[in-house]
């Protein structure tokens, strides 16, 4: 029954400009360690930009997207079989690291390079 | 203030605000490194600060993503001040004080790629200069009567600064060493041109930050979670839902 989804592929109406906008995508955020209350022993930086993902993903998982075939499949069950199954979720697709000086409770000061702390890209899955 | 040798001690760091979310390596990793509420930790600035913020400011740009030319070759370097530095008798014009290093044990398997002592190989007090070098610690025995200096090499950093390189030392005596992991060395200095000779105090620079320890470590771990005990901070400041914190929700 593919061709019920077709419609909403077929003639962007109004609404579709307007889902389109608040489509799944990534969004710039940057806070302080002073307002995580790590300011005491994060020596550098002084601020984080862990961005973040928001929006909803479209019936029709566009290329850009990065969705495995699961989220295809799960949005269709959600559309014509079982309301209940959510539509899939938008989350970060890749990360960057972050490097971060710190002193530690012995007194040592520590520069280490941690993985996964910078959303560089979104997904539907 | 940097660049004056001093130790200060932190006021009270105040409480983690509770996290929403379940714990991120980052904020285990964090707080397993981070000073629990409970514990007040000498606040080190002067020199090793400044050597180590010098060091980040190479190797990462102003927001801390790593620069792609960073030299450091190795995702972690670790700065550590002596545990003790206790003065020797004076022997002429030689000043010789004994530091001891306590390298902590790692409840991850960090694999050790350099291991340098980073030392100050002029000092000047007063009207005195001395010239120092440092030198491995090895008790005596019978058989060895090899000076500290052994195959370590040097290379001049500065002015000020030295780096000796005893990469092999701690890897063949200290780091899979099962106890307590001391790093001990004689950092010796010899008065110049002064027939005076130059009484130290206890409390005078030689036992200010004149060298520290850096580590080059790699995390071997791969996988983000790591099986293992959650730090006591973590669960204090999480009020105790360990439950929530040890699910592996992944």
């Amino acid at each position: 029954q593919v061709d019920s989804v077709a419609p909403e592929v077929s003639t962007p109406s109004q609404e579709q400009d307007e889902s389109k906008n608040n489509q799944c995508s990534l969004h710039p955020y940057t806070v302080s360690f002073r307002q995580l209350g790590w300011d005491h022993w994060i020596i550098a930086p002084h601020h984080y930009t862990p961005n973040y993902c928001k929006g909803t993903c479209p019936r029709v998982l566009h290329y850009g997207l990065n969705s495995p075939n699961h989220a295809i499949i799960q949005s269709l069950i959600n559309k014509l079989v079982n309301q209940s199954i959510p539509q899939p979720s938008c989350v970060p697709y890749k990360y960057d690291a972050m490097s971060v000086l710190l002193i530690e409770a012995n007194g040592s000061i520590l520069y280490k390079e941690h993985e996964g702390m910078v959303a560089q890209s979104c997904t539907c899955r | 203030e940097v660049g004056q040798p001093a130790i200060t001690f932190l006021p009270e760091s105040p409480t983690l605000p509770p996290a929403e979310t379940p714990t991120m390596p980052f904020v285990e990793k964090l707080l397993e490194e981070a000073p629990g509420k409970e514990q007040r930790k000498p606040y080190l600035q002067g020199l090793p600060l400044q050597y180590m913020l010098e060091l980040y400011q190479r190797s990462a740009d102003s927001d801390g993503h790593p620069r792609e030319n960073r030299t450091i070759g190795a995702t972690m370097v670790r700065l550590l001040m002596p545990s003790a530095n206790v003065a020797r008798p004076l022997r002429g014009s030689w000043h010789t004080r004994l530091l001891n290093f306590l390298l902590e044990r790692n409840r991850v398997a960090y694999q050790l790629v350099r291991a340098t002592m980073v030392y100050r190989h002029q000092l000047h007090l007063a009207r005195f200069s001395l010239s120092c070098h440092v030198e491995l610690w090895v008790p005596k025995s019978p058989n060895n009567h090899s000076s500290g200096r052994g195959s370590s090499q040097l290379s001049l950093m500065s002015q000020t600064w030295t780096e000796m390189d005893i990469t092999q030392h701690i890897r063949q005596k200290l780091w899979n060493h099962k106890g307590r992991r001391v790093l001990r060395l004689r950092f010796m200095c010899q008065q110049q041109n002064n027939s005076e000779v130059l009484e130290f105090h206890q409390h005078d620079t030689l036992s200010m930050d004149i060298a520290f320890l850096l580590l080059h470590l790699n995390d071997t771990h791969k996988t983000a979670w790591k099986a293992e005990l959650l730090p006591s901070g973590l669960e204090e400041f999480m009020g105790g839902e360990s439950s929530l914190l040890s699910r592996k929700a992944r």
